[in-house]
């Protein structure tokens, strides 16, 4: 399923 | 997290430092555009919308709250500041920042990684942030003496994106599925658009000359 990523940058 | 990540991070705080301090000690904003300012704050504000909802780290909703309050205090500093707001070079800052924000609004809406307000305003922040400092680098063609703190300002803004396609790059090798076109052309736009001052900037740091660009 589509992943939505992480944001984990800023 | 890595070595690229963290020193990019560093890098961009540090030119939100020069430039606070800049204002802040010498009460003067000459050569600092407060429409490239403004962009900034709402870079920010479109992009740390999660920041009470989504927690990643200490380290990144720290940062973010550092970013937010930054941002928001230089816009405040050089409109309201009675010291600062006057050497704000209100005549030479005339790019109509406006034609940034819609173009990049409305392709945010086309390109995104999902159609969701957070994830829409997530794109629209990053389409933004790659041309957010067009209205500084035109300030700066236009003002011939170039200070040294807004130099140093202008680099480390510029530096701190480069430091992430490296990153990116790092992240595409070591991480599965790590493949994110929005952000990873958003940055390199970004840093492209800086190359010309980078040059300038080189070669008066290396001829020990002031900082100026070409008309």
């Amino acid at each position: 399923e589509e992943c939505i990523h992480v944001k984990d940058e800023l | 997290m890595n070595i690229f990540r963290l020193a990019g991070d560093m890098t961009h705080l540090m030119s939100v430092l020069v430039l606070l301090l800049k204002i802040h000690t010498i009460k003067s904003c000459a050569g600092i555009s407060l429409k490239t300012q403004e962009l900034y704050a709402l870079v920010f504000a479109t992009r740390y919308l999660d920041i009470f909802t989504d927690f990643i780290s200490v380290y990144n909703t720290i940062m973010k709250l550092i970013f937010l309050g930054s941002s928001f205090s230089i816009v405040w500093y050089m409109r309201r500041h009675k010291l600062v707001r006057r050497s704000y070079d209100k005549e030479q800052d005339t790019f109509r920042h406006f034609f940034l924000v819609l173009p990049c609004l409305l392709l945010a809406l086309v390109m995104n990684e999902k159609f969701t307000f957070k994830e829409v305003m997530w794109a629209f922040s990053l389409y933004l942030e790659a041309v957010a400092i067009l209205p500084q680098l035109v300030l700066l063609q236009r003002t011939k003496n170039i200070d040294n703190l807004t130099g140093q300002y202008v680099f480390l803004l510029g530096a701190y994106r480069a430091f992430y396609i490296f990153n990116w790059i790092y992240r595409y090798f070591t991480e599965p599925h790590y493949v994110h076109w929005i952000t990873w052309i958003s940055g390199l736009v970004q840093t492209l658009l800086y190359a010309d001052f980078f040059y300038y900037y080189f070669n008066s740091w290396k001829n020990n000359v002031k900082l100026h660009l070409p008309a």
